[in-house]
């Protein structure tokens, strides 16, 4: 069985990736023979949920800008029709010989191949979502690059506004995303993270606002900057750990096979 | 076997609806 990367994946493939284990070992027990049954209904069936999971995915691909999604989707959706079509050999196949070896084989190989592209798809939209993310994350990122420029409390007060709705959205949907996943350490990883810019991001604002306001007194600011550029790599990285962890998988194509 | 494959079968159709429906979902 292979490891899917998120609860969702799991939740939608693992079912069926089962029924297929459980029914090719069957089947490899049961060499004798047997005829097998009429499956040109079943097979249709598949037939036209296939065709309408490419017409949506083909209008995903058109309307999508995500460049990375656009190159990677149609492979994908090609195995899923290609299966499609092993299936309905099979069942052509079967209706003139109930006892084919060749039309089997077919039927396990296009079982297997709709798993395959169907997983494929998942993982390709949800490459996709985690890109969404992380642009969120670089937003952050470039924020807190200028962190270090702000000398003004009305400035300060921008940055705070620019800030703050970024960072809940990054939190949002680390923290999401999270719950999302099948690898625990991954999970400890992004959580960890999150929490450390949860306590950090305030923290900062304040070590912002004692820059800011021994400028305008005129008194040294040696320290409070260096506290602030500290709290402001402290988050950079936190931040970068995050992008990282975020792109790890333990999806495998080569376990499928 | 026979309940096996229309049951896979069957299956497998309930799983495509799934991918599909879950691709509408998040990208609308």
């Amino acid at each position: 069985m292979p490891t899917f990367h998120t609860k969702t994946i799991a939740g939608i493939l693992e079912p069926v990736a089962q029924q297929v284990s459980r029914l090719v070992i069957l089947h490899e027990e049961a060499e004798d023979g047997n005829a097998m049954p009429d499956l040109e209904r079943p097979v249709q069936g598949v037939s036209k949920a296939v065709a309408n999971l490419v017409k949506v995915g083909r209008d995903t691909i058109n309307s999508s800008n995500d460049q990375i999604l656009r190159q990677d989707m149609p492979a994908s959706l090609q195995r899923v029709e290609r299966a499609s079509h092993l299936l309905e050999e099979a069942s052509a196949m079967l209706k003139i010989d109930p006892y084919s070896q060749p039309a089997r084989k077919k039927l396990i190989e296009g079982s297997r191949g709709i798993l395959q592209g169907t997983s494929l798809l998942l993982t390709c939209f949800d490459e996709s979502e985690v890109r969404k993310i992380i642009r969120e994350c670089k937003k952050v990122l470039d924020y807190l690059a200028v962190a270090e420029v702000i000398d003004s409390m009305e400035d300060l007060v921008q940055f705070v506004k620019d800030l703050s709705p970024c960072l809940t959205k990054v939190s949002r949907d680390v923290d999401y995303r999270e719950k999302e996943l099948t690898h625990q350490v991954h999970r400890e990883m992004l959580s960890r993270s999150l929490e450390s810019i949860k306590t950090l991001a305030p923290v900062l604002i304040c070590a912002m606002k004692i820059y800011v306001q021994l400028v305008a007194q005129g008194k040294t600011e040696h320290e409070a900057a260096e506290n602030r550029n500290y709290l402001v790599h402290r988050m950079t990285d936190e931040i970068n750990e995050i992008i990282r962890v975020l792109q790890l998988t333990t999806y495998d194509e080569d376990e499928w096979e | 076997l026979r309940v096996g494959w229309e049951q896979l079968l069957t299956s497998i159709q309930r799983n495509i609806n799934e991918v599909e429906n879950q691709i509408l979902t998040r990208d609308s």
